[in-house]
């Protein structure tokens, strides 16, 4: 299951 | 966090301030794009959208307020406070020709069909063209002022240090993500003809001389 909060860059 | 992701974000930051330093200080927004200045809100408006819902560090947060806001500044120096100076004539580019194939395309090619996940992916692939209006304007005028191209260097040079982010991340941290990394690709590409312009002319004291 893709995390979808993964994106930790602006 | 990595050196290149970092440096990325100061040239990102660096642009901006640039951006606004050009328009404040004379006043004019001559040859600047208004049209991708508002993709770029838009872009930062969907992306950041997770400011209210998850927290990641307070680099993170501080930086998105700041895109954020310096991107609806910009719109509001442009259109609003210098609008007598904005050079509507030659800020033609059809955005809606970007608009809905980076719409279809968020909708199709993403990582999650959920709401916030294609409101991020449709922001990367605007942002990988954003810059076309400004690009097309450039041409059309045949020419840009030294700080609008030095602008666009810092602009073309943040996704390009992001690409080496990449890069390290993966190698480091086995994390990748392909839609960032090929709309990154596709969008330090478009700078290219940008960048030989840049360090062949004006570097040299030259004004960048587009052949019309």
């Amino acid at each position: 299951e893709f995390d979808s909060w993964a994106h930790d860059e602006l | 966090m990595n050196v290149f992701r970092l440096a990325g974000d100061m040239s990102h930051l660096l642009a901006i301030i640039i951006l606004l330093l050009k328009i404040w200080k004379t006043r004019s927004c001559a040859g600047i794009s208004g049209r991708s200045q508002l993709l770029f809100a838009l872009t930062y408006t969907a992306r950041y959208l997770d400011l209210v819902t998850n927290w990641v560090s307070l680099y993170n947060t501080v930086m998105k307020v700041f895109f954020i806001a310096t991107s609806y500044a910009t719109i509001y120096l442009m259109y609003l406070k210098f609008k007598a100076t904005y050079d509507s004539n030659h800020d033609t580019f059809r955005v809606e020709f970007l608009l809905l194939p980076v719409t279809i395309l968020a909708l199709v090619l993403n990582h999650e069909f959920s709401f916030m996940e294609i409101l991020w992916t449709f922001s990367i692939y605007l942002e990988a063209v954003a810059i076309l209006p400004q690009l097309f304007m450039v041409s059309k005028t045949g020419e840009a002022e030294s700080i609008t191209s030095h602008y666009l260097f810092a602009l073309g040079s943040y996704r390009l240090l992001y690409i080496f982010n990449w890069i390290w991340r993966y190698y480091t941290e086995e994390y990748y993500d392909l839609i960032a990394i090929i709309a990154g690709v596709v969008q330090t590409v478009l700078y290219c003809d940008f960048f030989y312009l840049y360090f062949t002319k004006v570097l040299k004291g030259k004004k960048l001389q587009l052949p019309a």
